[in-house]
């Protein structure tokens, strides 16, 4: 985990602290410390990720969120839309033949 | 087409931001966010949908574990128009077999649904004549975001990829500093660029980036905005002209 801070964030006892922050801003508790330290290792690489974001794109802000604890996969399970993705495709095969004057 | 489009603007157009919270439904919540706004600008009534209805009697059953914009349109249409959300409120999770679509009074219908072409211009076109849009784009981004403009490229946020279904209400532009202020000298004057952008409507809360909004660069397919641009009709169908005919 420190490792993982220093490389790209804040200093670990930055990092703890900015956590405290979210759990207390958005509520957060744990299971046990195991599920803690996997979750403050996530925010640690989530705050990297925004911080990168942030310095490769002025135009918008980004930082901590309700979200920064959980990693992409979960993000996208959690909030996404994901259903069978079968019908997803014959979508776009319908649109595609449109493309090209087929009814 | 107008440089700057905001539906937000007309009152009782767009209703509240909604919060889907553990519950995979922003399929149903734009959908019900893009018959409010049309029904809103043709009739002038401001009206709250039920999301639970659309959840509830989903043809493909547990509408908390995700859908698409199109089968909530699929239901509207199957049960001849949608319960407010007052009659029928949001419950944040389903019950098979608990449709109560028959139980409550429709309060706002729709004659069909389009998808309009994968055209940031035609799709610019058709909100700023007729109303918000709905589309789906790969959330990526925004799990980080906080406010301002996402400029996406296919590296960052695939294009291809969509996840998230959420309502286009807007369309602008901003002055945004062109380059770093490092790499400029204090004297120089800068350039402003200006950022096209469009304005959509979340369903994670207000508290969310721009009070429940977020905004994405317009004109470069932006995390896929134009891969699935759908909106119900509310008008009645145009009358068909009389077909002209060669006289014999």
């Amino acid at each position: 985990d420190s490792l993982r801070a220093q490389d790209h964030g804040p200093q670990p006892l930055e990092l703890n602290e900015v956590f405290k922050l979210f759990q207390v801003q958005f509520n957060r508790s744990y299971s046990n410390s195991a599920e803690h330290a996997r979750r403050l290792d996530i925010f640690a690489h989530n705050l990297a990720q925004a911080q990168w974001l942030q310095e490769d794109m002025c135009t918008a802000e980004f930082g901590v969120t309700p979200f920064s604890d959980l990693t992409e996969e979960e993000f996208g399970q959690l909030y996404g839309h994901q259903r069978a993705t079968r019908r997803e495709i014959n979508m776009v095969r319908k649109v595609e033949s449109e493309e090209w004057g087929e009814p | 087409l107008p440089s700057t489009c905001d539906w937000r603007k007309v009152a009782g157009a767009i209703s509240p931001i909604r919060n889907q919270e553990n519950c995979m439904c922003c399929w149903a919540i734009a959908a019900a966010g893009n018959i409010e706004a049309l029904w809103g600008i043709k009739y002038h009534q401001s009206v709250e949908l039920s999301v639970q209805e659309l959840l509830d009697c989903d043809r493909c059953g547990d509408g908390c574990k995700g859908g698409f914009v199109w089968d909530a349109f699929i239901t509207v249409l199957n049960n001849s128009g949608l319960a407010s959300e007052k009659d029928y409120p949001f419950k944040k999770h389903t019950k098979p077999s608990k449709c109560l679509a028959r139980k409550y009074t429709k309060v706002a219908w729709i004659q069909d649904f389009i998808m309009l072409q994968d055209n940031e211009e035609i799709i610019a076109r058709h909100l700023a004549t007729h109303g918000p849009i709905t589309v789906t784009i790969n959330m990526k981004l925004l799990q980080h975001y906080q406010k301002g403009v996402i400029k996406a490229t296919s590296t960052t946020c695939d294009p291809r990829f969509v996840n998230h279904s959420v309502l286009l209400v807007g369309f602008g532009k901003s002055k945004v500093k062109g380059m770093r202020e490092e790499t400029v000298s204090p004297r120089s004057h800068r350039p402003c660029r200006s950022t096209p952008y469009w304005i959509l409507k979340n369903s994670w809360g207000p508290k969310w980036g721009e009070e429940g909004y977020f905004r994405l660069h317009r004109g470069s397919n932006a995390c896929g905005i134009t891969k699935y641009p759908l909106t119900a009709r509310v008008d009645q169908p145009v009358k068909k002209k009389q077909p002209i005919s060669c006289p014999p």
